[in-house]
């Protein structure tokens, strides 16, 4: 079972065209093995993006250096599964 | 015969207890059947409830849930609504409407081997499972994969993205089994499709940014089905065509269905509370289902009222 300690997820939003384009920079960078959950289309649309514990000083800093809104929408993915992973035990009981 | 079988409608369960309580309502009421329209690629039964009180090939409506296997409140939402429109059946004056003149099918599961894979090896999981030849990755988007603008914009070449396209239009069996079904019936109305997150409430086109014909009607009855929605709770929905609501995205299931003469084809992106995006907690569920029922019922009642 793959586990997400340390994922975040942040919910990203930009002001113009040009920030759509950074995230879609940021987007193509692999190596960060970044999961978009709503893709960076146009500046009106926010976008969430998981991203591996390993990662995330990297992207933060991505994005505060081209002045990049974000905010925190999931502080720890792992936490969120467990506790869902709980209530469901629970309801089988 | 005893009523109910315990079965909570308000918490997150496998396929398999799923697929128990489809058997469940396809005994409990006379006018429900359970037939299957095929098996996934690791040979999963892909069942549909079919509601119906008689006559042959009447016009019918499609709903569909959890084609992104991660998008659990949407699976667990199509029980809630199968059970809603069984028990409303004899009661409510639109249900018994609308069941009288019509037959409505709901596929609960449209990815089954996605959505045990999100049980047993990877919550994230959104694709299917297919092997893909040359390719380390698995899994295919299944909406992405329609025959309608397949492999443009909005969807990947790569088959590690989550986007990928799959090697050709309906190269997934999900998404075959569907599209075959749909030509053989050949009197589906309506096609309705569930997905989470983001409250919007979306129609052709997606894989070019122009109007599809029947515009002005599907953006008043988007509308209308949005204020619906927003009735129950406040839940907010932006209505528009999904190239220029969300982005423009190439072989999605709603465009291969209008594209195919199935006028009322809309996807739905059910509630985000800006905290959980698709980790919706199971105390979320019920009041998911609760407020996309009137909707789907406004959508499903302007069919019945509109024939063509």
């Amino acid at each position: 079972l793959e586990t997400f300690v340390g994922h975040q997820v942040l919910r990203v939003r930009t002001s113009n065209e040009e920030q759509v384009k950074q995230l879609q920079l940021l987007e193509s960078l692999e190596h960060l093995q970044l999961d978009f959950w709503i893709n960076p289309s146009a500046s009106a649309v926010p976008v969430d993006v998981r991203i591996p514990a390993a990662s995330v000083q990297s992207v933060k800093a991505f994005l505060e250096s081209h002045g990049i809104e974000y905010s925190i929408l999931i502080e720890d993915l792992q936490d969120v599964l467990d506790q869902e992973k709980q209530d469901m035990a629970r309801a089988a009981q | 015969r005893q009523r109910g079988t315990g079965f909570d409608f308000g918490t997150y369960h496998t396929l398999e207890d799923i697929y128990a309580e489809l058997d469940h309502l396809a005994s409990e009421y006379s006018f429900v059947e359970k037939i299957q329209i095929g098996q996934s690629y690791e040979k999963r039964p892909l069942y549909v409830l079919k509601f119906s009180t008689g006559g042959s090939n009447r016009p019918a409506i499609w709903l569909d849930a959890g084609i992104h296997s991660r998008e659990w409140v949407t699976q667990a939402s199509a029980l809630w609504i199968a059970n809603k429109i069984a028990s409303d059946y004899g009661t409510d004056a639109s249900v018994t409407s609308l069941l009288d003149h019509m037959d409505l099918f709901l596929l609960p599961v449209a990815n089954p081997d996605g959505f045990v894979y999100t049980h047993t090896s990877n919550r994230m999981w959104r694709k299917t499972r297919s092997k893909i030849p040359g390719s380390v990755c698995y899994g295919v988007d299944p909406n992405r994969n329609w025959d309608a603008g397949f492999g443009g914009p909005g969807a990947s070449k790569n088959p590690c993205s989550d986007s990928y396209h799959g090697p050709s239009a309906n190269s997934e069996v999900e998404v075959r089994s569907v599209v075959d079904f749909i030509k053989s019936h050949g009197n589906f109305k309506a096609f309705l499709t569930l997905h989470s997150y983001s409250q919007l409430l979306m129609y052709p086109y997606g894989y070019k940014c122009t109007r599809p014909a029947d515009y002005a009607e599907l953006e008043s009855l988007g509308r209308s089905a949005a204020n619906a929605i927003k009735s129950l709770y406040g839940t907010t929905f932006q209505v528009g065509p999904i190239c220029t609501t969300i982005y423009m995205a190439g072989g999605t299931t709603i465009d291969w269905t209008y594209a195919n003469g199935v006028k009322y084809s809309f996807s739905l992106e059910l509630r985000d509370t800006g905290r959980y995006a698709f980790l919706l907690p199971s105390s979320h569920i019920l009041p998911t289902a609760t407020e996309t029922w009137p909707a789907l019922l406004d959508i499903m009642v302007h069919v019945l009222e509109h024939p063509y």
